[in-house]
């Protein structure tokens, strides 16, 4: 359940930083 | 076929000491281009030489995408991050991470900026970096701390930008719960050593501070190798 999370599980769980798709280009 | 450029230094960083580094030239039956020092760009990072030289034909396409200068501005980030020239110009991650990308701060980002900033999402970089880059990037206005205000505007961020449905209750709770296990001396914001005890308790926090494509760098871009072969044929 995302509500029992910490915020910073939530944003590294949920690809906050896309960065995977610089190598899909 | 087109232009190949020729490459003179293969050797590792980890086999050369710096002094020794070479700055590479290359030269085409087309046109002269001048190529980045491989080998300095590689020292001090977890890449190799040949990994540096396959990350700047993934470099080059990026940074010539939208402006053709050979650099990497904010909107051609934003297009290889969003794999869409339609989609909105603004974001908050995206935006941070260019900003921490563009070391020198002057708009745009430069090959060696990309390589060093990279190295840090290499999945063999100690912990300890990707938890100082990590902070730097949650930090938003830079003040030293990571406060709830901007935690709570990371939250709502991703959450516009995800499909996940969180409730203005749940998201209160979700920031609380973090204060409430990160912000050790209860002052409201988290500081850098409270971060670094609490992400090495939670260390899945720091998950998205990994790429595992780096650990495969030469097979992602096989166009690397042909130019390669025909290098050393030279």
């Amino acid at each position: 359940q995302p509500a029992s999370m910490n915020a910073f599980e939530l944003i590294s769980l949920n690809r906050g930083l896309n960065l995977d798709n610089l190598f899909e280009t | 076929m087109g232009c190949l450029p020729t490459k003179h230094v293969r050797d590792s960083p980890r086999s050369l000491g710096v002094h020794e580094a070479v700055a590479v030239s290359a030269e085409s039956s087309c046109e002269k281009v001048d190529l980045p020092d491989f080998l300095n760009i590689a020292t001090g990072t977890p890449f190799t030489v040949s990994e540096v030289e396959a990350l700047y034909d993934l470099f080059r396409k990026i940074s010539n995408s939208v402006i053709k200068d050979g650099l990497i501005h904010k909107e051609e980030f934003h297009v290889a991050l969003f794999r869409s020239k339609s989609k909105k110009k603004q974001n908050l991650f995206g935006d941070r991470v260019f900003d921490l990308f563009d070391q020198k701060g002057n708009g745009v980002i430069e090959f060696g900026e990309f390589i060093r900033s990279l190295s840090v999402f290499h999945p063999d970089t100690p912990e300890e970096q990707k938890a100082a880059f990590a902070f730097r990037l949650y930090d938003l206005r830079q003040t030293g701390f990571i406060e709830r205000h901007e935690l709570k505007e990371m939250v709502l961020a991703l959450l516009d930008e995800s499909n996940l449905d969180i409730t203005s209750d749940a998201v209160e709770m979700i920031v609380d719960t973090t204060f409430d296990q990160a912000d050790v001396n209860r002052d409201g914001r988290i500081d850098q050593e409270e971060w670094n005890v609490f992400t090495k308790d939670n260390p899945y926090v720091l998950r998205n501070m990994s790429l595992p494509y780096l650990k495969d760098i030469t097979m992602i871009f096989p166009s690397f190798v042909i130019h390669s072969e025909v290098s050393e044929a030279d």
